[in-house]
Order: structure tokens, then C-alpha cells, then sequence
């Protein structure tokens, strides 16, 4: 009884048109497809079909969990392309931290975009943390350099957050100076930063890879955290990634409030894709 | 890319004897490609039919060429959807015109509020630029240092409810004889039922001109979802697809414009003021289908 023609391909065809609708990638998905054909798994129906296809992708994801724990003075290091929510994930992360009996320090490391300190003070002041800025057009490397030269010197502070310029991994510049801030970062600090933590909107297609991959030639992500994921969007290509990278994802940006953030789990995760 | 795909394809097929089974395969090849692109599933899907059907109805399994035709056909069908030429909107100058910028959270509508406003300018339109973002930390500071630094007219005004402050904005419009009046509206999802009805409440009130649906171009398959709902409830009458400097396939640019069959007008290219660029159908073809 072939189950490939018939009733058996309206179901795969559906599963694929959800799956591909997720993000996961054509050629991810039909792979996945595959081989569940080549495994001659038996189902009878698309709640059947589904639930092995949880399954894989379960085990796809195995190991993708990971704390946020900072146990020692600490420094965390966001980054990602333009727009995808670096700034208002720090205050939800200073809100995270702040709650966890941390004291947290923010350095306004975006020296570019119109308002961008102005942005992150107003997220400092609703916190009540400290925030270390400079004047706009100063070098972002200096900035940070002297933020944390700041934390190391004040014993009352446990972590401090900072947060950088968008940046497309396409624009060489950027790149060039993304790699001087790191540079600074190991510098002052003595290693690399406890968590650098690379910001995915969650709307975001197929790019998400070669952002990935680009940035990933700077500094390797320590963790990700993907934004956007109260809209319809449902992320899929976490997937591809971590099957790729096997960088464990934080957290989930939920919204726009600092309490709008979510741990990473991939139950809830792999749930949603359908 | 896709081209080198297909003339892979094609290779194949080179003598052998052109069966529907053939360009079956070919446009399987051609879909595939496409849905790696960003393209939505359901658009793609839509997309390789109005293929399939002109192929039937062009005898192209009896040319001496077909390769070549597939080609040119998928090629063809691409800028007919597109659009076919670029839309360049250039409002009469003695009445305000208002449009009202919206889309999703970090889609660049800020930026590209502020790119407008200078591309009019230059083309010696009175331009006042205005910010509804009465919600995210800095907004309206963003958008009053971008209009500042480039010489545009802001408008300013204390009132803190977006349909109110549009409506101040358009008086203060006609009062002072602007051509051209840009809102700049809060990011929201097109899901939030109480943020999409401000927008929907924006338009009836100020009587916008145009709706003009901002979309990174980086998004995936949710560009359909947005689109769709931004579309019905406001009948987007243009889009801009931003950040398009990546290196996006931007699949996202054909999902949108099969759903709203709204004209995309322009591409945002990079972040400052002179990075947009009127949107050209034939390049996006080249550059979604390579
Ligand atoms: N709905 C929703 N919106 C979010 C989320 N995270 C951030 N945003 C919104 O996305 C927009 C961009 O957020 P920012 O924090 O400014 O993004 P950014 O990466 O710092 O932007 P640049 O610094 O300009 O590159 C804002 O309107 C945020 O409120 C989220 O999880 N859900
Ligand atoms: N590289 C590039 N960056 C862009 C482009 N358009 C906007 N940006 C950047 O994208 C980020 C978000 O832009 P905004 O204009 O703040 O986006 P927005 O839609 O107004 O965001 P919200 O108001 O929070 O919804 C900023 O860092 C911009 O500089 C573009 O075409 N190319
Ligand atoms: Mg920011
Ligand atoms: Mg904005």
C-alpha cells in the first residue's frame, strides 16, 4: 500500500506547505520529507504525519536549550542587523537581570543612528540603571572602552549590557568596525564577552543564514535571541541554524514592553510552527 | 542562482525530446528556487500556474528553442507581476497630499519617512514631516534629528494621541501651504487589532492619499500575512522594501505586491538619507530569479 500516492500525498503536500510557510527552508523541508518517505514510516493521517514530524525536528533542536546564568561580573555583548530589536531586548534583559538581584550597567555603543542613545537612556532612566553614553558621532569603540574601564573600577555592578549600532553583514565598513569593537572588547577586558548574544528578528527568511555566517567570522555567538515572535511569524529557520551552528537560542522577544521576554524552550517552539 | 539552475536543467535536456514531464521538472526547479528566495509558498505556487499555462499556450514544446523560451517566459511572467515599469508618484503642487507611512516594528519607516521627505524636497516640493510614534523611547527625537540634519520641515506639537496629532499636523499643512505631508507611524503587527484600527482611524481622518506599506526586505514568508492584513484594512496603494543592500534575494518584494497589487515604489538601499532608489520591476526580476 503505497502511502506516497493519494490520500498520503494531499497529507505531505499539506505538512510541506505549513513547514515551508514557517520558515524552515524549501529544501530543508523536503529533505525532512524524504527522509520520513526512505524510513517507510507508516501514518495514517496528518495528526499522525505531524507528530513524527515533531519528533525529527525535537530531535533536530536537542541541546538548543541554554541558561543565561552570569554567577561572576559579567559582560554582554548584543549585536544583529538593523531594526531586529537589540535595543529594547537590552532592557528586557536589564528587566531579567535587575529582577534576578543583578546590578546592571548599560553602555550606549550605537553612536550612529539618530536617537539611538537617546533610545536607551529612556529605557535606563524606566529601569533605574546606569547607562554610560557619549556624545553622538564618537567612536564606538571608545565608548565601550571607557564603559567598561567604568564597570571594572565599580564594585556595586554585577553586568553590564552593551548595545551596538545595526549593522548589515553586506556592508564591509561595518563589519570592519564590528571587529574593532570585539578587539577593544578582549582588550579592556581581558577575554571575550561572558555572552555575545546575536540578535534574529523573527520575521526574517533565508538571510538569517548569511548574517549568521558573516558575523560569526567576528565573534562567535554565545547564545541567540529572537525578537518579533508575538506576530505571525514563526521562526522555522532557528532550525536550519542550529542544525548548522549549534548555538543554543536564549530567549524569545515577545513584545515591545521589557517584560516581553521569554525563555527558549523547544516544545513551545516546535508547537508553534504548526 | 536560479538561472544557472534552470540552464542546468535545460542541459539535460538538451536533444532529448521536450515532454510536458520536462518542463514539469523544469518549473518544479524554477518554484524551488523561488521558495529559497523568500517568495510566500501560496505567491510561488500562483506564480509557476500562470507559467505553466502560458507555456501550454504558446506551443513552446514544438519551438526549435525551447529552452530558451521557458526562460524568457518565467522571466516575462516575473516583471508582468512586478508591475512593468517603475511608478514614479509626483503629486500636483498646489494641494496637500498626505501620506501615511505603516508596517511592522524596525521596518525602517523612520528612515525612510525622512529619505521621502529629501526626495521630494529635491524635486522642489514643500515637504512637512510629521511622527504619530507616540509609543517607542525616542521616536519622535529620531525623526525630528533626521528631518534637522537635512534641512526638512518638522512638524511639532504636544499632543500625545496619533489621531489628534495628525489631524494638527494636516491644519498646520494647509495653514502653511505644504505640497506634501509624510506621517511617520508607530510600528505595529498587523494582528493588533487596536493598533491597526489608530492607523485605519489616521487615514479616515486626515483623508491620506496615499498608504504606504514599509517591508524589510529581509522578511520571509510572513511578507504574505503582513501584506494581506495591512491590505484590508487599509488598501496599501504603495510599499517601499527596505534594506534591500543585503544581500536578501527579497522574495519578500514579489509576495507583496502579488497580494496587495499595490505598485512598490521604492527601495531602501542603505541608511542614509540619499540611500533610496525608485523601484525598477525588471532589476528586482534579475535579481530574485539569479
Ligand atoms: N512586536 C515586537 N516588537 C519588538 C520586539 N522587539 C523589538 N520590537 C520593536 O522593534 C522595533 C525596533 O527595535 P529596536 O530595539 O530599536 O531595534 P534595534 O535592533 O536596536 O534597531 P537599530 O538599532 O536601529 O538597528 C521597535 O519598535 C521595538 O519596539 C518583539 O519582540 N516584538
Ligand atoms: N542598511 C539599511 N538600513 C536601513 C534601511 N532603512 C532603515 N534602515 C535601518 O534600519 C533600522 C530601523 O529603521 P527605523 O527607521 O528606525 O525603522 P522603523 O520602521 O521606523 O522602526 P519602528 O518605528 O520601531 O517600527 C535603523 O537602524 C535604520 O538605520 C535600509 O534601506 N538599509
Ligand atoms: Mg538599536
Ligand atoms: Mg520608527
Amino acid at each position: 500500500r503505497n502511502i506516497f500516492k493519494g490520500k498520503g500525498k494531499k497529507i505531505f503536500e499539506e505538512i510541506e506547505k505549513v513547514l515551508i510557510e514557517a520558515d524552515l527552508g524549501a529544501k530543508t523541508v523536503i529533505e525532512l520529507l524524504e527522509e520520513i518517505k526512505k524510513e517507510n514510516q507508516v501514518f495514517k493521517s496528518y495528526a499522525e504525519l505531524k507528530s513524527i514530524l515533531k519528533d525529527k525536528l525535537k530531535n533536530i533542536l536537542n541541546g538548543a536549550e541554554a541558561n543565561f546564568d552570569l554567577n561572576e561580573k559579567s559582560i554582554v555583548l548584543i549585536y544583529g542587523v538593523n531594526g531586529v530589536g537589540k535595543t529594547t531586548t537590552i532592557a528586557k534583559l536589564a528587566k531579567y537581570l535587575s529582577d534576578a538581584g543583578k546590578v546592571v550597567a548599560l553602555v550606549a555603543g550605537d553612536t550612529y543612528r539618530a536617537a539611538a542613545k537617546e533610545q536607551l537612556d529612556v529605557w535606563a532612566k524606566r529601569l533605574n540603571v546606569k547607562i554610560y553614553m557619549q556624545q553622538h558621532g564618537a567612536d564606538p569603540g571608545a565608548v565601550i572602552f571607557d564603559g567598561i574601564t567604568a564597570f571594572k573600577n565599580n564594585k556595586k555592578l554585577d553586568i553590564l549590557i552593551i548595545d551596538t549600532g545595526g549593522r548589515l553583514h553586506t556592508n564591509e565598513n561595518l563589519i570592519k568596525q564590528f571587529q574593532k569593537i570585539v578587539n577593544v572588547i578582549k582588550k579592556v577586558w581581558g577575554k571575550m564577552p561572558n555572552e555575545s548574544l546575536m540578535i534574529l528578528d523573527g520575521t526574517t527568511g533565508q538571510n538569517a543564514l548569511s548574517q549568521v555566517d558573516i558575523f560569526s567570522k567576528v565573534i562567535k555567538p554565545t547564545g541567540f535571541i529572537m525578537t518579533k515572535l508575538d506576530g505571525t511569524a514563526r521562526g522555522g529557520i532557528l532550525i536550519q541554524l542550529y542544525e548548522k551552528h549549534r548555538i543554543p537560542i536564549k530567549f524569545l522577544g515577545t513584545g515591545e514592553k521589557f517584560t516581553d521576554l521569554e525563555q527558549f524552550r523547544i516544545e513551545p517552539f516546535i508547537d508553534r510552527i504548526f | 542562482g536560479l538561472k544557472d539552475k534552470v540552464n542546468g536543467i535545460l542541459d539535460k535536456l538538451k536533444g532529448k525530446h521536450l515532454t510536458k514531464d520536462y518542463v514539469e521538472n523544469v518549473l518544479r526547479e524554477v518554484r524551488l528556487a523561488l521558495l529559497e528566495a523568500d517568495v510566500h509558498y501560496k505567491v510561488a505556487g500562483k506564480f509557476i500556474e500562470s507559467v505553466k499555462t502560458n507555456i501550454i499556450g504558446s506551443k513552446i514544446l514544438e519551438s526549435l528553442t525551447p529552452y530558451q523560451q521557458i526562460i524568457d517566459l518565467v522571466y516575462k511572467e516575473f516583471v508582468l507581476l512586478m508591475g512593468e515599469e517603475a511608478i514614479l508618484l509626483e503629486p500636483p503642487k498646489d494641494t496637500l497630499h498626505i501620506w501615511e507611512i505603516v508596517g511592522l516594528q524596525g521596518s525602517g519607516k523612520t528612515t525612510q519617512s525622512a529619505k521621502l521627505a529629501k526626495f521630494y524636497k529635491d524635486k522642489g516640493y514643500k515637504v512637512l514631516l510629521a511622527s504619530l510614534d507616540v509609543y517607542r523611547p525616542a521616536a519622535i527625537e529620531q525623526l525630528r534629528i533626521l528631518a534637522n540634519n537635512n534641512e526638512l520641515d518638522f512638524f511639532e506639537d504636544k499632543e500625545k494621541k496619533p489621531v489628534k496629532l495628525a489631524k494638527k499636523a494636516r491644519q498646520y499643512s494647509e495653514k502653511n501651504s505644504y505640497d506634501l505631508l509624510i506621517l511617520d507611524t508607530a510600528g505595529r503587527l498587523h494582528i493588533d487589532k487596536e493598533m491597526m484600527k489608530e492607523v485605519e482611524n489616521v487615514k479616515a481622518a486626515v483623508k491620506a492619499n496615499e498608504i504606504i506599506l514599509v517591508v524589510d526586505s529581509m522578511v520571509g514568508q510572513d511578507a504574505a500575512n503582513i501584506a494581506k492584513e495591512f491590505n484590508e484594512k487599509l488598501n496599501i496603494t504603495g510599499s517601499i522594501l527596505t534594506k534591500f543592500d543585503s544581500d536578501t534575494r527579497g522574495g519578500a518584494a514579489l509576495s507583496v505586491k502579488y497580494i496587495s497589487q499595490a505598485p512598490i515604489l521604492f527601495i531602501g538601499i542603505g541608511e542614509k538619507i540619499k540611500d533610496i532608489e525608485v523601484f525598477y520591476p525588471d532589476r528586482m526580476a534579475q535579481r530574485i530569479l539569479n
